[in-house]
């Protein structure tokens, strides 16, 4: 099953 | 000090109804680039990015960079209070814990005024890098709304895919499947009823309804939406605020583990 992931994953802090 | 105030003051109360529903709290700030807000979302899946150019502003005054946080639910309750032909001025003296919405009508006959306090918010600020995308669809933003609803009345998540043939939603659930295409079409009356497909690679990708749902309500804001599609990556979900700026949404996929 697809797992749901976090936008933070993606894109760090600036 | 900071005055912005806004013609159209209906749009800031489709903008507030847009996403109080996804984000609790944000602080907007305000800077010669425009009045903008980033904010994400309790679980951390989607972010809201609103830009309103300083252009769209029938008086757009701040004399320094400043961030204001609001808690989005107060803000929508107090904006409710205007009418949608209600011109919105925003208003806030320097070092004040609080920030006046003045509604004034269209004639100019009944002049409101509604202080809200203001809230510290740590926020941290995203950085999302330009992206090449496999694909860019641009549709009716009511189109994409009802394909939204419609699949989750039958599963919880819709799966995207952008092939030569079109833009396919997908979804199953309990009681069975359901399969939306939508082909390019130019061959229409307005140019924004088009659905436009520019794909460099086929792409797929998987999305929670609930926040596909979500973010629907910033329909209001425009006729048209973009999806913004790669592999394995965040979608980007943009309704362009006609000639002021857009309402973009972050969405993280999900993934296969």
């Amino acid at each position: 099953l697809a797992q749901q992931v976090q936008l933070l994953i993606f894109y760090g802090g600036v | 000090m900071l005055e912005l105030r806004l013609v159209q003051g209906g749009l800031l109360k489709k903008v507030l109804e847009s996403i109080k529903d996804l984000v609790n709290d944000a602080n907007f700030d305000c800077s010669a680039t425009g009045f903008s807000l980033q904010a994400m979302d309790s679980s951390q899946v989607a972010v809201v990015a609103l830009l309103l150019r300083p252009e769209g502003f029938e008086r757009y005054w701040c004399d320094r960079n400043i961030s204001m946080g609001m808690n989005l639910n107060n803000m929508a309750k107090m904006l409710k209070c205007a009418g949608n032909d209600d011109i919105i001025t925003l208003k806030a003296e320097d070092g004040s814990d609080t920030v006046t919405f003045m509604f004034e009508s269209p004639t100019q006959d009944k002049i409101a005024d509604f202080e809200m306090k203001l809230m510290d918010i740590n926020s941290e600020r995203l950085g999302f890098p330009e992206a090449d995308y496999h694909a860019i669809v641009r549709m009716p933003s009511s189109e994409f709304a009802r394909i939204c609803k419609d699949l989750s009345s039958i599963g919880n998540t819709v799966v995207i895919s952008v092939t030569k043939e079109g833009v396919r939603f997908s979804t199953r659930g309990d009681i069975g499947t359901a399969n939306v295409v939508c082909r390019q079409n130019t061959a229409v009356d307005k140019p924004e009823e088009a659905t436009i497909i520019e794909m460099n690679e086929p792409v797929s990708l998987t999305f929670g309804l609930r926040y596909m749902n979500s973010l629907t309500k910033a329909t209001p804001l425009s006729n048209t939406v973009t999806l913004s599609l790669s592999s394995g990556l965040p979608a980007v979900v943009e309704y362009r605020i006609a000639e002021m700026g857009y309402i973009r949404f972050y969405l993280a996929p999900k993934i296969e583990e």
